[in-house]
């Protein structure tokens, strides 16, 4: 997979 | 949102209101780094400035929320209410060690080259080394009260917990984060000496003390 940035972490 | 993710975020929320806590019933907050403190404000302010530009969730929302209110609250207990009781001396860590190489590698390793995501990867980059000036304090003077170190046990459950939700998104996602992940890692390994004197001693009902 392409990394995603996580901005729906905390 | 998988179970590693939400015990993740609990374990995070349990931990910074053990501290809270702690310095209010103790009217204390002897033992507690406040530079570690200032620098998860410094962590949860670089990164919720998503609050004002992107909504997520109601969530999402309400948990930054009450992450920055914690983070807040703690630095003003130890700096402002209590702050007879912060003991200055032991907590002295240089924080440009932490800062200049932090601020340097979110410029060089970045999603994209914006004021933002400079300031999110920063956040990242500076919550995986936020914990040393304590961890620097405790090794200082050799001993932490058991009630500082269940706070420093679910921060670092918190971090082995995102680990768990990384590698099922991975999974079940085809999701991955480098950046975090990477940070994450780096961030658990910190928590690994500590994980091992709370098992081998605070569980047995001693004393978090070094020799």
């Amino acid at each position: 997979p392409a990394p995603a940035s996580g901005k729906d972490e905390l | 949102m998988n179970v590693f993710r939400i015990l993740g975020d609990v374990s995070h929320l349990l931990a910074m209101v053990i501290l809270l806590v702690k310095i209010w019933r103790s009217k204390s907050c002897a033992g507690i780094s406040g530079k570690s403190q200032i620098l998860f404000a410094l962590v949860f302010t670089s990164r919720y400035l998503d609050l004002l530009t992107n909504f997520i969730s109601i969530y999402n929302t309400v948990m930054k929320v009450v992450f920055l209110l914690c983070a807040y609250v703690t630095v003003y207990l130890i700096y402002g209410k209590f702050r007879k009781t912060f003991d200055s001396e032991n907590d002295s860590f240089r924080l440009e060690f932490l800062l200049v190489p932090v601020i340097g590698l979110s410029f060089l390793e970045n999603y994209s080259f914006t004021p933002t995501e400079i300031l999110w990867t920063f956040s990242i980059y500076l919550e995986s080394v936020a914990i040393l000036p304590q961890l620097f304090m405790i090794s200082k003077t050799g001993e932490a009260e058991t009630i500082t170190t269940h706070y420093l046990f679910f921060l670092g459950l918190y971090r082995a917990l995102y680990l768990a939700n990384w590698i099922w998104r991975y999974h079940t996602e085809n999701f991955y984060d480098q950046i975090a992940v990477v940070s994450g890692v780096v961030q658990t390994i910190f928590y690994c000496d500590f994980f091992y004197l709370y098992i081998t001693k605070v569980l047995k009902g001693k004393k978090l003390s070094l020799p």
